[in-house]
């Protein structure tokens, strides 16, 4: 691998790009694809992250020209050059463009008859790295090698030579983060530690404030609806999928203002709305409230504090999360049957 | 701005020529006749040996046919010395 004299890279970690010009050869949508892939590639090796802006003062700016196209390097017809890019600065520092006079596939493949690699992948991966500081390298199989590498089958990927020297540059991917992370999750100290949990496929997704952690275990899918305020979402794949709806529309008196927390009970087909010291309970089918709610908590759920935080179902029992512990309900024997740390929820 | 100049009729001299200038800095501008055509061909020949070192190649100082093979592949705009 080899550097730019002075090794000019970039200072701020959170580097933004846009797409000022795009090939008529592809779909917007696999030019967007493609360079994602590519930024991943260096992003996946250092603590570096890419945001995706549209404006034409981020800090790498991609565009697609023929020929003589406002820089002093005029591209060559089709063949030949594909690309190129400069290195981390102001300005033109960073940006990459590719000849529009090549035929640009998201594929993998040869350009026949015009003898090129023409795969959009493989070039952004190239010239990014000159975006970020890394200049060609001599090693073959690296990407950084002058010629695109001939990968027609290899899952593309950063050679080792690639990875020690962008993390000569900027250092390694932020594991300090990750731990940083797990280790502030820990030190939860809220007297309420969790505004509600939800099941998203296989995984349970606890929010707190501004933060949410998602932990992996074997389960089943369940449903719940995580409410804020008046107003409830449904998302699916985590894709907002939905306009914000209003709660009232479940049949809440207008005095409820909030919903504490939800969980969904398949086997009755009934969803508890918890809210204040008491309870409601919706039934899925219906559409509609069950008659005689709400009801207090304490009366019926025995063992269970007087408010609840977040609810989800698990394994067959419903858990309820109150204060800094989580309540093991068994809606069967309608008590509660165990009593765990809420942060043992994080692996704390 | 720089117009490229159009290809002359012998490509390969030219754009050999044209691709060791943009890739191995190759300056034969600053030769006055008739040192120029001697010197010039010993300076071809070093960028030719600079481009053989750095892909690898038999460091011959000609346009042998490997390293004419490795010229016209599909490549990066970008200089391979003194970016």
């Amino acid at each position: 691998f080899a550097f730019y004299p002075n090794r000019p890279k970039w200072k701020n970690h959170i580097i933004t790009y846009t797409i000022a010009r795009y090939t008529p050869d592809m779909k917007k949508e696999d030019v967007e694809k493609s360079v994602r892939s590519a930024l991943k590639m260096w992003s996946d090796a250092t603590p570096l992250k890419f945001i995706k802006i549209n404006h034409r003062k981020a800090d790498i700016v991609f565009s697609f020209s023929r020929r003589t196209h406002g820089d002093f390097f005029p591209f060559d017809g089709p063949g030949g050059v594909l690309a190129h890019a400069f290195m981390p600065g102001m300005g033109m520092g960073g940006d990459v463009h590719f000849d529009e006079d090549e035929t640009w596939t998201m594929t993998l493949g040869k350009n026949w008859e015009l003898n090129t690699y023409s795969d959009l992948l493989s070039v952004a991966a190239h010239e990014l790295g000159h975006s970020l500081g890394l200049t060609h390298s001599r090693d073959p199989s690296a990407i950084m090698y002058p010629n695109y590498r001939h990968q027609s089958d290899a899952k593309y990927s950063l050679s080792n030579d690639d990875v020690r020297g962008i993390q000569t540059l900027y250092g390694g991917p932020n594991k300090k983060m990750e731990t940083q992370v797990a280790s502030k999750k820990c030190d939860l100290t809220f007297p309420q530690l969790f505004d509600a949990v939800t099941l998203i496929e296989n995984e349970i997704c606890f929010f707190k404030n501004r933060y949410n952690v998602f932990i992996s275990s074997q389960i089943d899918a369940a449903y719940d609806i995580p409410a804020k305020g008046h107003k409830y979402w449904v998302v699916e794949q985590l894709k907002m999928k939905s306009r914000a709806g209003s709660i009232y529309e479940y049949g809440f008196s207008s005095r409820v203002r909030r919903v504490d927390a939800a969980v969904h009970v398949s086997e009755y087909g009934k969803t508890m709305f918890f809210v204040g010291e008491f309870y409601y309970r919706y039934d899925e089918h219906n559409r509609r409230m069950d008659p005689g709610f709400p009801r207090l908590i304490r009366n019926d759920w025995s063992g269970v504090p007087r408010r609840v935080d977040a609810a989800f179902k698990l394994q067959g029992s419903i858990f309820l999360l109150c204060g800094t512990k989580s309540y093991q309900y068994d809606f069967r024997q309608k008590q509660v049957v165990n009593v765990i740390p809420g942060k043992s929820w994080l692996g704390c | 701005f720089y117009t490229p100049r159009p290809k002359r009729p012998d490509l390969n001299s030219s754009s050999q020529q044209d691709y060791l200038k943009r890739f191995y800095s190759l300056n034969l501008g600053d030769h006055r006749p008739p040192v120029r055509s001697v010197r010039s061909a010993s300076t071809m020949e070093e960028k030719i040996q600079e481009m053989q070192n750095f892909f690898g190649l038999k460091e011959t100082g000609n346009m042998d046919p490997h390293t004419l093979n490795v010229m016209k592949e599909a490549r990066c705009g970008d200089p391979d010395v003194d970016n």
